[in-house]
């Protein structure tokens, strides 16, 4: 919130659009204005009236560089938007940069979701800490209901709740990285970089930097749905599959490859298989090895075909996994191969399993590879 | 007017950042005292993304700065 908890003493609160950006029909603009205001009017007494005329609470417009308010913007990408926290004359007020693109979909930058941000401040919320969150500073894209817990919160301090409206389900936060029991979906390289998998987020770890960045899917690649199952990366033919349910992508670097997704089953799975756990390239056999439920099967990626004799179990040929409470571990999360080892994650655990000793080197925290 | 010590491209844009979102004074204050100002400031906006609180500015730091965001400061009182 901002300082003094600034906020509207009145629940009717009134808005106009003094200009229109020509990248978008009026239409288009409309609706996402109004689509962003009652992303908050959902979760609070709030409500909005718009006005054609005169002064209103929240003067909506778009302007570049020097626009009026000695706050000047910056050219195209960079500043997008801002709006000043409630308060007579320009309290309220919100403007977009236009030497911006605006869009009204996953293409930069979608004005539903700048403006369901900068209405946040016009309201009287300040910038949120939570990557996951509508009020963070940072853009990133996600389709569905924008706010997360932290912005419902804060929103329903200044104002309280909406009365007469059904509990929305919120975003989830994002994860904890050090998070004792955290586990993951994904775990993949790329180019020497590693990304793992965790709900809508995934961070990326550099070989030259402690800290991993966490960022949401969607954010990066708008096309892939919100949650990843299993990833590998094929230094060979210099890509990423990425699997989600019975899809997969490729992934040229950070490009999706043209042409996909495809199913799962091209890969010569049974249609019984719905979603694969885990991936990994071991790059010494030129084999690449999948986990499903309690099996594992082995793929041949110069004949891209099954190798004969799978599904095997899992319990069988990894033999010496055992969770904390001594049962034998037959699921696994994700996988990743490094000089000679296996990284194989179930849970909070990830087994560092010796490929040609065929057995469990070590035990550690699934969090270790977030440089807990 | 030449750029005062060995200022770079990244410092400025970074000073920029500072003083747009995190409330650092404009103006030119003594050498030592500037990037006592600059090292704290850093310090405050690595804290709120959570990344490593070096003070310095790294690739990481410098990565965030450059993203597209809102115009509102992320600690300064906005008026």
């Amino acid at each position: 919130l901002f300082p003094k908890k600034l906020k509207w003493q009145k629940t009717l609160v009134t808005f106009r659009i003094t200009n229109y950006t020509p990248d978008l029909k009026k239409e288009d603009v409309d609706q996402a204005i109004h689509d962003a205001l009652k992303v908050w009017s959902v979760v609070t007494p709030l409500k909005f009236k718009k006005l054609h005329e005169g002064i209103a609470d929240i003067m909506i417009g778009f302007g570049r560089r020097e626009h009026g308010d000695h706050n000047p913007f910056d050219g195209p990408e960079g500043l997008l938007a801002h709006a000043y926290a409630p308060g007579e004359g320009l309290g309220g007020d919100t403007h977009f940069d236009e030497d911006e693109t605006w869009t009204k979909d996953s293409h930069t930058y979608n004005l539903f979701l700048v403006a369901a941000h900068e209405f946040g401040h016009a309201l009287g919320m300040g910038h949120s800490k939570d990557p996951g969150s509508l009020m963070y500073p940072v853009y990133s894209y996600a389709q569905g209901f924008p706010l997360s817990e932290d912005d419902i919160k804060g929103i329903q301090e200044l104002y309280g709740p909406n009365p007469d409206h059904k509990k929305v389900k919120p975003k989830p936060e994002a994860p904890n990285k050090c998070d004792p029991e955290l586990s993951i979906d994904a775990v993949t390289e790329l180019r020497g970089e590693k990304l793992v998998f965790k709900d809508r987020f995934f961070w990326r770890l550099h070989p030259q930097f402690t800290e991993p960045e966490l960022t949401l899917i969607q954010s990066t690649w708008p096309q892939l749905p919100k949650k990843v199952n299993a990833a590998y990366e094929n230094l060979e033919k210099d890509i990423v599959i990425i699997f989600s349910g019975i899809r997969m992508w490729a992934l040229n670097g950070y490009t999706l490859v043209p042409g996909y997704p495809k199913y799962i089953h091209r890969l010569g799975f049974p249609k019984s298989v719905r979603k694969i756990d885990a991936a990994v390239h071991i790059d010494d056999t030129g084999k690449t090895l999948f986990f499903t439920d309690e099996d594992y099967w082995s793929y041949n990626e110069q004949s891209g075909k099954m190798d004969p004799g799978y599904p095997k179990s899992i319990k069988d040929d990894f033999p010496g996994m055992q969770e904390r409470d001594g049962d034998e571990v037959d699921e696994v999360d994700a996988a990743s191969y490094k000089n000679g080892y296996l990284y194989l994650f179930h849970e909070n655990l990830q087994y560092e399993y010796s490929y040609n000793k065929r057995k469990v080197a070590r035990i550690m925290r699934t969090n270790d590879l977030l440089n807990c | 007017e030449p750029l005062p010590g060995n200022k770079t491209e990244k410092w400025l844009f970074a000073e920029r950042y500072l003083r747009r979102y995190y409330g650092m004074q404009p103006g030119l204050l003594g050498t030592s005292k500037s990037s006592d100002v600059m090292t704290e400031k850093i310090r405050a906006m690595q804290s709120f993304y959570k990344l490593e609180v070096t003070g310095k500015l790294d690739h990481n730091t410098l990565q965030v700065m450059k993203k597209p965001r809102c115009g509102v400061p992320d600690v300064a009182e906005y008026n």
